[in-house]
């Protein structure tokens, strides 16, 4: 699962 | 993905295209500080990491990628192209980035929101970003004559941070309502050591002189 502060930002 | 986040990824990617533009057609590098340029290559590198490791989506993927190659590039061109490297301004691009780099570090082994190595790099990473301009504008304010693409440059890359905020609070209201107060107050720093330069930078637009930074 996706940690709650996704990295999924540049 | 929001409208914001787009917005500022295409406007950090256009930062860079104009940097090359120039890098590449003028064969100059003139006003451009070699260490930010060094700075962001160290911010791209230990920020994704994760590259390998976690995919979200072709264009993370493809953005780090683009990111993490035009950053390299751009040092390789200023350090070693034989043209460009005697353009550097090597005299006016003193400021001790080394400090930059260590107070980051200290910085992020004692702010982090866990103490594992990937959250401790990709944490040093926001916070060497936030100060990753300060040389780039140490070296404006000891040019004599900014040329526009170089000011236009800066500008983009400010502006960039800006949208990013707008971001989070998108994604605050609107999605996890999390706070991430490691990125935004980094990010705010950052906006804000921009703040003297985009005033100078809109009033040269609007009065349609020269962009000039006061000493």
């Amino acid at each position: 699962a996706q940690d709650p502060f996704t990295k999924d930002e540049l | 993905m929001n409208l914001f986040r787009l917005l500022g990824d295409m406007t950090h990617l256009l930062s860079i295209v104009v940097l090359l533009l120039k890098i590449r057609t003028v064969k100059s590098c003139a006003g451009i500080s070699l260490k930010t340029q060094e700075l962001y290559v160290i911010v791209f590198l230990t920020r994704y990491l994760d590259l390998f490791t976690k995919y979200y989506s072709v264009y993370n993927t493809a953005m780090k990628l683009v990111f993490l190659g035009t950053s390299i590039g751009i040092v390789w061109y200023m350090r070693y192209h034989k043209v460009v490297k005697q353009t550097y301004s090597k005299d006016e691009d003193t400021f001790k980035h080394y400090f930059l780099i260590l107070l980051s570090i200290i910085l992020a082994l004692l702010i982090h929101r866990a103490f594992d190595v990937i959250e401790v790099l990709w944490t040093f990473s926001l916070y060497l970003e936030a100060v990753a301009i300060l040389p780039q504008l140490v070296l404006l304010q000891k040019s004599r004559n900014i040329d526009t693409l170089t000011g236009d440059y800066v500008f983009l890359l400010g502006a960039y941070r800006a949208l990013y905020i707008l971001n989070w609070v998108y994604r605050f209201l609107m999605e996890n309502h999390k706070f991430r107060w490691i990125p935004w107050i980094s990010g705010l720093v950052q906006t804000a050591l921009y703040a003297d330069f985009f005033y100078y930078y809109i009033k040269s637009w609007k009065n349609r002189e020269k962009l000039k930074l006061p000493a």
